[in-house]
C-alpha cells in the first residue's frame, strides 16, 4: 500500500460528507447506498465515524461531473478515467468527484459504483495507489463481489487511523499470488488460442508467446460470471472451447465470451454422482482424448463421440510411473503431458512413457 | 510523432501519444516536448516507473503489455504521491 507524501490523514476521527448531485444512471437512494456502503467499508476497520451532512461545506464534498468540472483536473470521456478523489486537507482536500461520462451501475452490467465509491474514498481518507492487483486501491477497474479490503488495504488504512475499537469482524480477501514463491501451486491450466492461461485464487496468469512477462488478472475482471476459484481447465482447440471446472458444475468460453447453455453438471459427462470435483483436465490432440483427474484416479473422455471411454477410472500411479498420486493442473505440448503438484512439475513424455524432467512449478512463470 | 530516436517498439503515433498523455497523467512527465523530445531519458524514466509499479518487465521500451495496461479503465489519481 501507499499513503500520500507526508501521510496526510483527517486529524479528526468523525469525517463528514455530502453529495451534491447524483447520476441518472442510478436511483438516488442507490446512489446514497454505494456511498454508505463504501464508507462502512473503511469504517469497519478503523475508529473513523462518517457523518451526512445535507448543506453547507463537509469535509468530503462527493459530486458527478465530466470534462472539465471545475479542478482544472479533467475528465476524459466513456472508459480510461474513471473517478479521482483528493487527499485528506482544507478546501478541495477528500473531495470525490465521478465521471458522468461513465456508465454507473449497482452490479457488473457496467461501472460498479460502490467499488469505485470504496477506492475513491480510501484516497479521500488518504490511501494512494497500491501494488497489488489484489487490493483495492489498486488503480486499475475491476469487479468484484464479497468484502472489497485486501490485507494489504486493512494494513494501509490502520497505520494512518489505528483498529476500529469495537472491531466487526471482516475477512480480508487474500492479497494476490506472487508468481515467484517457491512453494507457488497452480489451480489449473489451460490454453486459450495460443496463449497459457495458470489459474491460481482469484487470479489467472496469462503467458503470451510474445509477450515476456505474465500478466495477471484478476478472473472476474475478465469473466464475471464464473466463480473465483476454479479446479480445473482444458481446451479443445478443434471446438475452439476452453472448460472451466469448478465444484460440481462447469462452463464452456468460446475466445473470452461465455457459451449459451453453460454452467452444466460435470456428471453430463458421464462421471458418477460421487465425484463432486476434477482436479485437473487435458486435452490431448494426438488421441482426441480428454483426461480428467479426480483424486488418485483419471477417467478418458472421448471428445468425439461426448462419451466417457470404459474401463475408467484409472489409477494414475499405474498409467504414469513417476508421477505423483494427485495432480493439481494439467497441460500437453507437443507429444509431452506437464503435470504439476504443489510446487512441482512433471514432463512426462507420452511416447517414452515416463517422466523426463522435473521442475519447480513456477519455471513457466519465468521464475 | 516527434522522432525521439528512443527504442520504441509502439506501432503507431496513437500509442505514442496515449503512452505520453498517460505518463504525464499519472506519473508527472514534464509537459510539451521538454518530457519527450530533448529528454527521450526521461520519458523512458517514466516508463520504467509505470512498468516497476504494474509488477511489468521493466525495459524502458512502449511494448504491447505496457499499452495494454495503459488502456485500462482506472482511477484518475496519480500513481505516485504529488
Amino acid at each position: 500500500y501507499n499513503h500520500f507524501p507526508r501521510h496526510l490523514k483527517w486529524n479528526n476521527n468523525t469525517v463528514t460528507f455530502r453529495i451534491l448531485n447524483y447520476t441518472p444512471d442510478l436511483a438516488k437512494s442507490d446512489v446514497d447506498r454505494a456511498v454508505r456502503n463504501a464508507l462502512n467499508v473503511w469504517a469497519d476497520v478503523t475508529p473513523l465515524i462518517f457523518k451526512k451532512l445535507h448543506q453547507g461545506n463537509a469535509d468530503i464534498m462527493i459530486s458527478f461531473g465530466s470534462k472539465e468540472h471545475g479542478d482544472y483536473n479533467p475528465f476524459d470521456g466513456p472508459n480510461g478515467l474513471l473517478a479521482h478523489a483528493y487527499p485528506p486537507g482544507q478546501g478541495i482536500g477528500g473531495d470525490t468527484h465521478f465521471d458522468e461520462d461513465e456508465h454507473w451501475s449497482k452490479d457488473s452490467s457496467a461501472y460498479n459504483l460502490y467499488i469505485v465509491a470504496a477506492h475513491e474514498l480510501g484516497h479521500a481518507l488518504g490511501m494512494s495507489h497500491s501494488t497489488d492487483p489484489g487490493a483495492l486501491m489498486y488503480p486499475v477497474y475491476s469487479y468484484a463481489t464479497g468484502y472489497p479490503l485486501s490485507e494489504d488495504d486493512i494494513e494501509g488504512i490502520q497505520a494512518l487511523y489505528g483498529p476500529n475499537p469495537n472491531p466487526r469482524k471482516v475477512k480480508p480477501k487474500p492479497d494476490a499470488p506472487n508468481k515467484c514463491d517457491p512453494m507457488l501451486s497452480f489451480d489449473a491450466v489451460t490454453e486459450l488460442r495460443g496463449e497459457t492461461i495458470i489459474f491460481k485464487d482469484r487470479f489467472y496468469w496469462r503467458i503470451h508467446p510474445q509477450m515476456p512477462e505474465p500478466e495477471q488478472t484478476l478472473i472476474k475482471s475478465t469473466w464475471p460470471s464464473i466463480p473465483n476459484k476454479v479446479d480445473a481447465a482444458y481446451e479443445n482447440p478443434e471446438k475452439d472451447l476452453v472448460i472451466i471446472f469448478s465444484g460440481i458444475r462447469m462452463w464452456a468460453l468460446n475466445g473470452y465470451n461465455l457459451v449459451d447453455g453453460y454452467p452444466k453438471y460435470i456428471h453430463k459427462l458421464g462421471l458418477p454422482k460421487t465425484i463432486r470435483k476434477i482436479d485437473a483436465a487435458v486435452y490431448i490432440k494426438d488421441t482426441g482424448k480428454t483426461l480428467l483427474f479426480t483424486d488418485e484416479d483419471y477417467w478418458s473422455y472421448d471428445e468425439a463421440t461426448s462419451t466417457m471411454d470404459s474401463g475408467y477410472p484409472r489409477s494414475i500411479e499405474d498409467d504414469f510411473p513417476g508421477m505423483d498420486d494427485e495432480v493439481d493442473a494439467a497441460a500437453y505440448h507437443y507429444g509431452y503431458l506437464y503435470f504439476f503438484h504443489e510446487h512441482v512439475q512433471y514432463e512426462y513424455s507420452y511416447t517414452s512413457r515416463k517422466v523426463i524432467r522435473i521442475q519447480r512449478t513456477n519455471s513457466i512463470l519465468n521464475c | 510523432a516527434p522522432s525521439s530516436g528512443l527504442p520504441l517498439l509502439s506501432k503507431d503515433k496513437d500509442s505514442w501519444l496515449l503512452a505520453e498523455k498517460y505518463l504525464r497523467h499519472f506519473y508527472a512527465l514534464p509537459a510539451g516536448l521538454q518530457g519527450t523530445q530533448k529528454m527521450s531519458g526521461t520519458f523512458q524514466t517514466k516508463i520504467k516507473e509505470m512498468q516497476k509499479f504494474f509488477n511489468l518487465k521493466v525495459t524502458g521500451n512502449l511494448d504491447d503489455n505496457t499499452l495494454e495496461v495503459m488502456k485500462q479503465a482506472r482511477c484518475g489519481v496519480p500513481d505516485i504521491g504529488e
